[in-house]
């Protein structure tokens, strides 16, 4: 399972979460406007949290991020 | 298996329940408006509850959460 | 194979039965209005009793829940 | 594989058959008006009988039953 | 796999068939109309017969049994 | 893999022929008008004939059987 | 993997080519009109071949057999 | 997987090509016009090669082979 | 997996690629016009190249080869 | 799984970051306008970065990164 | 999983890049103007790029490489 992301402003963040009985930030990468990254689900990663004006696509639709 | 959840307010909680023979709070989350959160079912997450205006995006479709 | 659960009333309960031999309620969870609880059949879970007003999501369509 | 069943009146009955060489009933679980359960087939049920005016979805379809 | 059956009049009779070199019959369940059953395939049963006006739900279709 | 046959006609009989290096007869079924028999192939059953007039559901869509 | 063959006329046959370095007749099986014939590719056939006018059903679609 | 092929004409060839390092013809099968064969690719044919006018029909669809 | 060609003129050639660190051609086959060749990919063959006009049936969809 | 990226413009880039407890820069692959680039996900690949104006084919549709 | 190239000029060249910790060129395989490629993501290949004018057909639709 993947998702994709591409920031429609520049410093969108995604946070990936940790596995496993503890839930800690364990990356944060940051995206500038046009950039887009693709990342999976992995033995280290459970949840995956999304700041900033950004589109989601995911397999449940498209969802976009950001405060309006 | 995962869902996707964007707040549509501040301060929207997603909590993650505990698989085995109980059922406790294990990791709360705090989502502010336009933050957007992807997570896993895992070995240690077996329900998950949520709180506050969102958009809920499952399998099963789109649901809204909040009072209204 | 996860279900979703949107409560449309305060006092909704989700009622999680042992898998096994016997068949006697482990957990209930409270829901208020505009609560949304997402959860799987687990080990320990084989069976889940919805009690009030709310709409549930399954993967062979949606059913509204309570008296009406 | 689960089902859904949701009451259409009080007293309907959910009645669990054993798996393996003898067919017997091993629990039987009322619902009332509005309730909804949704159950799996298990290591220890491997058929159902269903018994009042209720409302059943499978993955074949949906069900009405009772005598009208 | 699973079908469901639903008695449209009294007196259905649901028979399980043996698995293996031999084929008998190991198991009848009597149904009385409107009641509803959801039975699985199973290490024990292979065949199944089904007798009277019934409404059979299988994954080829549905299917109305009786004389008429 | 299951099929599904409705004998419109009495008398149709459905015949199990051996998995394996041989191909014999093993187990012959006999329906009635309005009956319904629903199997699987089976560890002992890999090819399955069909006499008489009847409906038959398989994967591959509906066969009417007989000699009309 | 399963094929439905129905005859359309006296006289059909269904012949099962063992699985292996050598390819021989194994097995002929006749059908007369109105019969239908459901077989496996199996651990012995992996190739079958029918002669007559017969009606083929397979999952890449339905073909008619014989002369003309 | 299996592929299904209908003769259009006499003399239809059906060849097996050995599976491993090399690559020969193991089994040719000769159809007369209307004769259907069905077929696996198997532990010993991977490859397999069709001369003359027939109807071949695959998962990627119906394919008629012959000089015209 | 396997790919169908219709070789659409004379000296149509299908050519397979070695699996590993290599890659060298391990076999060509020829086909003449209107001649059919149905081919997996295997544990020695992991690329294959098509010369001369043909059809090639994929899963993605039917390439036409040839210089035209 | 894997992703189609098209470069629509000299110098864009496809960065592999690290799979494991740590998310770094393992590659670099740069395209020039009109190349093609088709990569999985690996046992050392879990996230994708890709800067520069290009068409990137995912199972979850189109996107095209760029600063427009 | 495989791919479909059809060069739409001389000179179209497939390289394959290495799985692994590190990313290198490990073969180049050139195709002239109507040439066919069919190839697989294999243990040692995962990443591949396609250079000049070619029509690629993917799971996730075509795509027509080249400057233009
Ligand atoms: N550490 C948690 C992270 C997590 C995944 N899904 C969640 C849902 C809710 C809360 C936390 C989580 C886990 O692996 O289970
Ligand atoms: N601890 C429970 C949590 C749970 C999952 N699904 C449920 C349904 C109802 C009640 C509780 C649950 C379990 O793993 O089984
Ligand atoms: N303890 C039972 C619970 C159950 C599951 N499905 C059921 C259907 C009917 C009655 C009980 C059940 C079991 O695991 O099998
Ligand atoms: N004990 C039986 C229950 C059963 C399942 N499917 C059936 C169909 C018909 C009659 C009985 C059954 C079994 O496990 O096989
Ligand atoms: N005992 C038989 C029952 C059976 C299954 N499918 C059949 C088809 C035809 C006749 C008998 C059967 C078996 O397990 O194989
Ligand atoms: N004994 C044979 C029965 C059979 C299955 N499919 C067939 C097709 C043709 C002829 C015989 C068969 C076998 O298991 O293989
Ligand atoms: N004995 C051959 C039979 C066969 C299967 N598919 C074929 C295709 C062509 C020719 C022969 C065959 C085998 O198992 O492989
Ligand atoms: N012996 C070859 C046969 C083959 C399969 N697919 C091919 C494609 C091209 C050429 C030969 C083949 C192999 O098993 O790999
Ligand atoms: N020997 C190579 C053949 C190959 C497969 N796919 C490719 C893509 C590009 C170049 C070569 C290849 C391998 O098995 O990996
Ligand atoms: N090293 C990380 C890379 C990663 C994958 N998905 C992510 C999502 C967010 C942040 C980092 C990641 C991992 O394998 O888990
Ligand atoms: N050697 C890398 C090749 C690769 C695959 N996917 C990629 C994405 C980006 C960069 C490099 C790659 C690996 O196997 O992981």
């Amino acid at each position: 399972e993947y998702l994709v992301v591409k920031a429609l402003e520049d410093g969108v963040t995604i946070i990936g979460l940790t596995r496993g009985k503890d839930t800690k930030f364990h990356h944060t990468e940051k995206l500038d406007r046009g950039e887009i990254m693709v990342f999976q689900f992995t033995e280290h990663t459970s949840a995956i949290k999304i700041r900033g004006h950004a589109e989601v696509l995911t397999k449940h639709g498209k969802v976009i991020g950001g405060r309006d």
